[in-house]
Order: structure tokens, then C-alpha cells, then sequence
């Protein structure tokens, strides 16, 4: 049942996607 | 409440909500002009402070370090800002946390692809799409009968709310998607035109027409 | 500091965090027992309380309705566990903050796939692992001369990060991957082996051998 439960959580899983553009845009940016 | 300076690059909504915290509580908070992202934050004598190099960072007058902005963010507030009973208070913090686990997550996922600033993703934008509708939803029923999101003034959760939603409003939120949601807009507009927030990130320019896609 | 019922699925681990800190605090939080996950908090009358039919989410014996685990957390906290100073209550929650935004998103995207409760990417998973690295070696090298996070006892910082760190203990940080976090380790099996930590989670199994990934 654990497992069942834990897969509908809505979780997030590709933050450091996300994480790794912005700090490279704005690392640019602050050039 | 504290005093001091706030490494980050300049734009930066987590950075916007420790400056205007400051700013309402009349803490002194500069940021450090010197600051360079990507240089700066990657040099030994910034991780001896702040071993993640990660940015908002923040030291203050007597030399203590913190990051995670919506722990600065508190740290340089007055208590007026924090919310006034225990729960009110409780309210406060279910609100940045919020805006932390649930607004940022799904405005990652469509502005940073609609700036190509990450990959597109087709069915990723679709879902964060629908899930700011949900977020929207939600605040605009929250905010039927409310002015503010806690209490009778504005408080740290008005403050990190907004800036959560500022990318949204700017870039991909557009007169049509927006129509819906009439009290989140008045209560968006109230917090963006407040003059100490104006003082902070400057006139806000609302999105006209959402990027396109660029596949 | 608020008593009341607390609506989780069991074996939660954001429960957990409101759960160990009511018992360090002495406030009497119950789970309530006819609590059913995807049926309760689908229901009318529950979505009244929680639009967004989130949990954990908690009702206080005032019935004062509350979302997101850390903010229930401080709710049902007493002083002591919210840290000393002013400082040091900053860095409570600069560490319930990481808990939430740093250790969660890399422990997901290892955790969920090695379950199979998410799809399994390699490249994805091999960032989260160096992910995790990072983490354990930054708390590790913090630890290396504290025993708990924020000032001389347990705080909710400790309590905040221990949870969030049990799924990767629990499933996937094998013997051999973490020899080098000696001090992490350390930290993390007094606070997993405290009487009240026991009380709430039960004996905490460590992963022997991590899950291998049916692609």
C-alpha cells in the first residue's frame, strides 16, 4: 500500500533540471 | 530584527522577498554590489562562509551567516511581518512553504522552457500549466474574502506568495489566462504597487503575450 | 503550542517531522485512525478544511486548519525546539528550509526511481546521487564539531533534515556509499535511535543493499 500511496504524491523530481539552467542563465546574465 | 548584506544576482525574486521584508521591517539590508555570480560565490574566503555557494546568502552586521531565503527573510523581519497570534503565525509559514514547495516548482517548469532558459517539454509545460491553474484557483477561493493572506496587513506570506509568482505574471501569464482569477490579480496588483515593494523591484510589467515556444 | 489531529497515510515522512516534534514538546497530536488516503481527502467535508486535499494537514483542537509539514511542525513545537537566539532560530529554519528544497528534490529522484514508483532515467539518477554526495558531504563537514545542528540539543532542524533523509537511508545510501559521512552518520543514528524518534518511527532498518534499477 506504501508504495501505491507515495506514487500518487505529486514529488519533485527534476528540480536540479531546473536548478542547473537558472544558475547557469544568470551566471551569464552576470557577466 | 538583522542587518547586513545579501549576496545575489541582481533580479533575483528569492532575493526580492528578504529586500522587502527588510525594507517594511526598516532593517538595513544592502546588497553587495561587488558581487559576481559565478565568480564570487565559487571563490574560498565566500564557501568558508557559505560552504553551498549558493545564492541569496546573507552575513550580517556581527558576522552570522545564513542562507535559504525565506530563513533571511525572517531573520531581517520585525515580528509585524511574522504574523500576530500562534496561529497566525502558523498561517505565515504554511504560506512561504507554499510558495516554496508548490508555486516554484510549477513556475520552473513553464517560464524557464518559455524564455529558453531550459529544454522544452511538451507534456512538463502542459502539467506546471495546469497545476498554476490550481495554484490560482486556490488563492483566488482564498482570497474572496480576504485583503491580504493573513491577518488585516501585509505580512512575510503576502511578501513570498508574490515573489513566487512574479516570473508567472511577467512572462507567461497573459490577459486571457489571467481572467478567471480576479482576486488573485487585485491581490497581486495591491502587493506589486505597494511603494515599498515599487522601491524594491521597480514597476512591474505585466505579460502582454506568453513566449512562444520555440521547440 | 497547538494540539489536535494530524490527516496522514501512514509511514509518512512529513508526518513524522509534526509527530517527533509534538512528543519532544509534550503536545497531544493524534493521527486520526479513519483516515484513508485518495478516499478522505477527496471528500467534501474534507476539502472544505483543505482545499487543495493535501496532507499531512492538520486540525487543531480550535479548529484551526493547517497545511505543509513544516509549518504544522512549529505549530505543534514548543519554544525550546525552534531554537535559542535570534540566530539560532534562523538557522532552524535555514535547515528546515534545506530539508524541503535541497534534500527532498534529490532524494525523490533517487529514491522514486530505485522504487519503481517513478520512471527510471540514468542520467537523472546519476545527478541525484551526486546530489545526495553533496549534501552528506556538506553536513558532514558541519557536523565535524557539532553534535546537533543548531546550538547544544535537539532542534527542529535536526528533526526537520533527519526526516527527510530517512527514505535515502531507508532505500538506497547502502554501507559502502556512505563510509566517507562518518559524522553524518554518526548525527543521524543518535537522532533515529532517540527514545521519542523510536516512539514515533519504530526501529529504523538501514539499506544493506541498494535497490538495483529494472530499467
Amino acid at each position: 500500500m506504501a508504495l501505491e500511496i507515495l506514487a500518487q504524491e505529486k514529488v519533485w523530481l527534476d528540480k536540479s533540471k531546473y536548478a542547473d539552467a537558472e544558475r547557469m542563465f544568470y551566471e551569464k546574465q552576470s557577466k | 530584527m538583522a542587518s547586513g548584506t545579501l549576496y545575489t544576482y541582481s533580479n533575483n525574486f528569492r532575493a526580492y522577498k528578504v529586500l522587502i521584508a527588510a525594507k517594511y521591517s526598516g532593517s538595513d539590508v544592502k546588497v553587495d554590489p561587488a558581487f559576481e555570480f559565478g565568480v564570487t560565490n565559487k571563490q574560498e574566503n565566500f564557501l568558508k562562509k557559505f560552504p553551498q555557494g549558493k545564492v541569496p546568502a546573507f552575513e550580517s552586521q556581527n558576522n552570522q551567516y545564513l542562507t535559504e531565503s525565506t530563513a533571511i527573510a525572517y531573520f531581517v523581519s520585525s515580528e509585524k511581518l511574522k504574523g500576530s497570534s500562534p496561529y497566525e503565525k502558523a498561517l505565515v509559514q504554511q504560506f512561504t512553504s507554499f510558495a516554496d514547495n508548490e508555486i516554484l516548482p510549477a513556475s520552473y517548469a513553464w517560464v524557464y522552457p518559455s524564455l529558453s532558459i531550459a529544454q522544452f517539454n511538451k507534456s512538463s509545460v502542459d502539467r506546471a500549466i495546469e497545476d498554476v491553474k490550481g495554484i490560482l484557483e486556490y488563492l483566488n477561493n482564498y482570497l474572496l474574502t480576504r485583503t491580504y493572506l493573513v491577518g488585516e496587513r501585509i505580512t512575510l506570506a503576502d511578501i513570498a506568495v508574490a515573489c513566487s509568482l512574479l516570473q508567472l505574471y511577467q512572462h507567461v501569464i497573459n490577459p486571457e489566462f489571467k481572467q478567471p482569477y480576479t482576486n488573485v490579480n487585485r491581490w497581486f496588483d495591491t502587493i506589486v504597487n505597494q511603494p515599498t515593494v515599487v522601491d524594491v523591484i521597480g514597476k512591474f510589467e505585466y505579460c502582454q503575450k506568453t513566449a512562444e515556444f520555440n521547440q
